[in-house]
């Protein structure tokens, strides 16, 4: 059986908001090492893979392993029945139809219990090989997001230049266009204000900025984001996590 | 759809 404790449902709840927009149902895989996702989006164009490793819940326990189908919607729905404060315990049998989700609220002596009814979720389990990107780059959440929501006020798509100089994400839409440029920087008083560009070689590619947005949801998870790019690869965004990461995978645009 | 195979073969090569 599953029993894993979140010392803050906040965590649980962050992850589910990340996914929701991204996708409708999965499957939760639960091993002893922790709690794994992999889900593409319907349009098949964005992946995302999660992981929690066992470190990173108060107590983790799984004896065998669980796949536990869920409909996203329906486990925001429970998830917004707690407190972000509240401890959160998951709960399932070896071949569970329900999955039990428990709120402990300690100040004010409340315990609630919700149970989520699991569903077959067939979905292809795919391997995510490793990449030799040619440029990496990581900033700040909240600069990410603004900048994938500014420019999606101009267009659909943004292009990403990653040189040695800098990362630029331009964008030429109806109304006009618009571009960002980001240097280099170290904070030494603030590292999570730091913008590091790794590059063995320049890339250009050209990405959807609805998805972009929708992966900005996980930024209340991680001060600070990373994109791996690479001519050959889907962009890679990745937020770390306590003990594990989030990270999506998004097919740039082919033409125009 | 050219987005859609790109990624799938990207997953799918290993």
């Amino acid at each position: 059986m599953l029993e894993a404790k979140l010392e803050q449902a906040a965590l649980l709840k962050r992850i589910v908001d990340s996914i929701r927009d991204i996708v409708q149902d999965c499957n939760f895989e639960c091993s002893e090492s922790g709690l794994s996702l992999q889900a593409m989006d319907n349009s098949h164009i964005a992946l995302v893979s999660l992981l929690l490793g066992k470190d990173g819940f108060t107590d983790y326990r799984c004896d065998r392993s669980i796949s536990l189908g869920v409909n996203v919607g329906a486990l925001t729905k429970i998830l917004k029945c707690g407190g972000n404060d509240d401890v959160l315990t998951l709960r399932a049998e070896d071949k569970p139809s329900v999955l039990s989700v428990m709120f402990e609220d300690s100040i004010q002596d409340r315990i609630s219990e919700y149970n989520l009814k699991l569903m077959d979720v067939d979905q292809e389990h795919m391997g995510i090989p490793d990449t030799e990107y040619s440029a990496s780059v990581t900033m700040p959440t909240a600069e990410f997001q603004r900048i994938a929501r500014d420019l999606h006020t101009l267009s659909d798509s943004v292009e990403i230049d990653v040189n040695k100089e800098g990362i630029t994400f331009s964008c030429d839409g109806d109304i006009g266009a618009g571009s960002i440029v980001l240097k280099p920087s170290s904070n030494i008083d603030r590292p999570e204000q730091s913008i590091n560009v790794e590059i063995v070689e320049p890339v250009t590619l050209s990405f959807n900025l609805k998805y972009l947005n929708h992966f900005c949801k996980a930024s209340g998870l991680s001060n600070q984001v990373t994109l791996r790019l690479s001519g050959e690869a889907p962009l890679l965004v990745e937020y770390k996590l306590p003990n594990g990461f989030i990270r999506f995978f998004l097919a740039p645009k082919i033409g125009d | 759809p050219t987005e859609q195979a790109l990624l799938q073969r990207f997953f799918e090569h290993i």
